[in-house]
């Protein structure tokens, strides 16, 4: 928790 | 990356500069609804936040890069330097009525609480309906020029390709984000009625009903 998530689409 | 994804991605793209080669060549931003380009302007920025804490790769930089420059483009030639074309008048949706709920959801429902995936989330939301009050000035107006229509179709296939590279990644990589997939389809859905006109009435010029 409070990890930055990472989103790869745009 | 799948072949879904990278045309969704251009279709996105093929929009918005569709739509920002016509205001600058026909020097008029008529029929256009500033306030959808200024809520485009708001998703791209909150939801790009991340160019600052992750890259993913050249192309997913580059595409946030230009996303975000065409959207403020399109919003400083609406509202400055075409400001005397603006169909302001028939501009009138309420975009409080989008922005508020939108705003509460995203606080509610989202993968975790933190500022930076609040705004994504919020992004995410908003882009959904963002699009409502271009929607709602055609209805007003009764009609959208040719090349509106064009803007509005690669917008809603945009997000059709999206919704089919969900699929794709759901089968293939057990991908699966439900924020973004039930905004995704909420997105498509308000498309639909448009894509029915846009083929039926021969990709031109259409007359749409209210």
């Amino acid at each position: 928790k409070n990890a930055i998530l990472t989103h790869d689409e745009l | 990356m799948n072949i879904f994804r990278l045309t969704g991605d251009l279709s996105h793209l093929a929009a918005i500069v569709i739509l920002l080669l016509k205001i600058w060549k026909t020097r008029s931003c008529a029929g256009i609804s500033g306030k959808s380009q200024l809520l485009f302007a708001l998703v791209f920025t909150t939801r790009y936040l991340d160019l600052f804490t992750s890259f993913i790769s050249l192309y997913n930089t580059s595409m946030k890069l230009i996303y975000i420059a065409c959207s403020y483009a399109t919003v400083y030639l609406i509202y400055m330097k075409f400001k005397a074309t603006y169909d302001g008048n028939h501009d009138t949706f309420r975009v409080e009525f989008l922005v508020v709920p939108v705003g509460g959801l995203s606080f509610l429902v989202n993968h975790d609480f933190s500022p930076l995936e609040i705004l994504w989330t919020f992004s995410i939301y908003l882009e959904s309906v963002a699009i409502l009050p271009q929607l709602f000035m055609i209805s007003k107006t009764g009609e959208a020029e040719t090349i509106t229509t064009h803007y509005l179709f690669f917008q809603g296939l945009y997000r059709a390709l999206y919704l089919v590279n969900w699929i794709w990644r759901f089968y293939f990589e057990g991908f699966f984000d439900l924020i973004a997939v039930v905004a995704g389809v909420v997105q498509t859905i308000l498309y639909c009625d448009f894509f029915y006109l846009y083929i039926t009435k021969g990709m031109s010029g259409c007359a749409l009903p209210a």
